[in-house]
């Protein structure tokens, strides 16, 4: 299994739809301080049924839609697609490829989907039990993540092993 | 459960101590539980000790050194529990361009158990990678790819 | 006493605002009190616009254009209560190339009021600054200096 | 004033004296990972009065002594000394150039000096009075400072208003 495609429109930064493919064992995303790099990141760590806004550098969860600039409205929704190759059916489905996506409004209310049928995140989270994938802390590491971790008291660094466990 | 934290430890330790030798190339590293009689909530401390270095706690080691170390601890949980894939942001950033170096060839060796998408500045990490998005911030506050592939206006 | 503090407050508050403008090459910041009628301990909150974006609290700018903003502040505190020299350790580490020339023609800018020390792993840093110092650790644990002027290897 | 010279022995990784010579407007550090910059940092730090074992990454003020290595036993002192410019007398001392040092044995027990004679802590703050110099802390940014303050909710910000009141 690995990630083909990532779709993100209306999540923090993309008020315009952007697609990116990742068909490489490596790729690399780059571009200037405030560009929108760490938004991608916070767009799979959020649709892998993230809960918390704070870790989205957010005080809430509606603060990840486009919220207009100085040109442009705000959004009314975001909505992030991930899609996962599947040809292996390390997934219990049966299809070659796996969309799971998750969309929210301006009231904060999250729906989830997998293969474009609503589902809950409880199916979602089933899906991926086992696969190492989910909202662990450490198969996506944010900005700044790092020095969290080297600086954390014994007690905290515990939790790393918690979730392996 | 307490079993399972226990061996799942020893198995993280083992792989951290290899995977630190790895990327300091040399020197030593442990991972030790304060308190063994209390798995239910004992902390986990790490001791590192750089080639040629005296072995120290993690606050004594440099910026670079302890980003490295955090590094080997992040891969060592990878080897024990992969994922299929890992997203990386800027977590090179502390380190010195040999560093850098050495972290992106360590990634290419670990490209058979997963997938990576790793953020980055910088100039190194960039031209070991297969292919490279660039992103820019319109002047609507809105990002933009650049051009899907950077790769050739790097070299 | 509190006097003090609330002028200190307000002149560090109007550089803030010019030097953000400098650094950012446009845009607008604001510092304020979060308790104007409690000046005994008031906190104190920075509000950040990078050129064309909203106007949004510190957290959710990006890692780059919070420590641009910190820098900001930085110099704004150096304008008001200046010191003869400053060692700076790595704080363009979060930078981006472009962002590093700005900030390194900035401090070339300063020079007049002050003397800098900057620790640094960024080659557009190492070009603008005037003299470099190489360090190295040897096999036996300990530093030394490699070359009294890289300038010239640089270029 | 201006800072000419930084003198650095036996304290952290500078087991052999080491001499940083500062005569230009901006000069620049530089090494691989580990190689003792921060050390420096620490030293200018540590010699304008740092009492404070944690802001020097250490537990107890001995920790600044080298502690040696494989090959090296670790040195019995460590000791920094800051030259300064003084020819506009801007320090209240008649000498165009001011050394102030500091020494620490393993006792943990520190000695000041202006110009090779002891003196306390207390006349090297009397010295640096007003000139911005002195343990502050923005005028040396430690390394993670700069994300410290980023981070750093309204009521620890006040601290850096107060100390430059
Ligand atoms: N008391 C001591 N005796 C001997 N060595 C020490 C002592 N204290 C710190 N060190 C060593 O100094 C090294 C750290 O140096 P420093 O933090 O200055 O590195 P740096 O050049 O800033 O690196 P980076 O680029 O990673 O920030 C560590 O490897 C540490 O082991
Ligand atoms: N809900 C939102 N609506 C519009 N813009 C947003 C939203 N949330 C965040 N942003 C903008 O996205 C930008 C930050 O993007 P991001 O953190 O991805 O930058 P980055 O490319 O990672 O930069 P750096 O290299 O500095 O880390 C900020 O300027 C912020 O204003
Ligand atoms: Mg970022
Ligand atoms: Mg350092």
């Amino acid at each position: 299994m690995f990630l083909k495609k990532i779709k993100i429109k209306g999540f923090k930064s993309f008020a315009k739809t952007i697609n990116l493919q990742f068909d490489t064992p490596i790729t690399a995303i780059v571009g200037p301080n405030g560009s929108g790099k760490s938004n991608i990141v916070d767009a799979a760590r959020w649709v892998l049924g993230e809960q918390s806004a704070k870790n989205l550098r957010g005080t809430e969860m509606a603060d990840v839609i486009f919220s207009g600039s100085e040109k442009l409205p705000p959004s009314s929704s975001a909505e992030v697609s991930l899609y996962l190759d599947n040809s292996e059916r390390v997934l219990d489905i049966e299809t070659d490829e796996v969309k799971i996506s998750r969309e929210v409004t301006e009231d904060g209310q999250s729906d989830y989907l997998i293969n474009d049928s609503k589902c809950r995140l409880k199916d979602v989270n089933e899906l991926l039990m086992d696969t190492g994938l989910g909202n662990n802390s450490y198969s996506i590491v944010s900005q700044g993540k790092i020095t969290q971790i080297i600086n954390s008291k014994p007690e905290n660094l515990r939790e790393l092993f918690e979730e392996a466990a | 459960m307490m079993d399972k934290f226990k061996t799942t430890f020893y198995e993280i330790k083992e792989q951290f101590e290899d995977v630190f030798v790895e990327l300091f190339n040399g020197g030593r590293a442990e991972l030790s539980l304060v308190d063994e009689t209390a798995l239910l909530d004992t902390g986990v401390e790490i001791i590192a000790q750089p080639p040629g270095k005296k072995l120290k706690k993690l606050t004594l080691l440099s910026g670079g050194e302890r980003a490295l170390t955090a590094i080997a601890l992040v891969f060592a949980l990878l080897r024990v529990n992969p994922s299929p894939f890992y997203i990386l942001d800027e977590i090179d950033a502390p380190l010195d361009d040999v560093n850098v170096v050495r972290f992106s060839n360590f990634l290419k060796e670990y490209t058979d158990f997963a997938q990576f998408v790793v953020v980055t500045h910088r100039k190194h990490m960039m031209t070991a990678v297969n292919n490279i998005y660039g992103l820019t911030m319109t002047d609507k506050g809105t990002t933009e790819l650049v051009s899907l592939n950077l790769k050739e206006q790097i070299q």
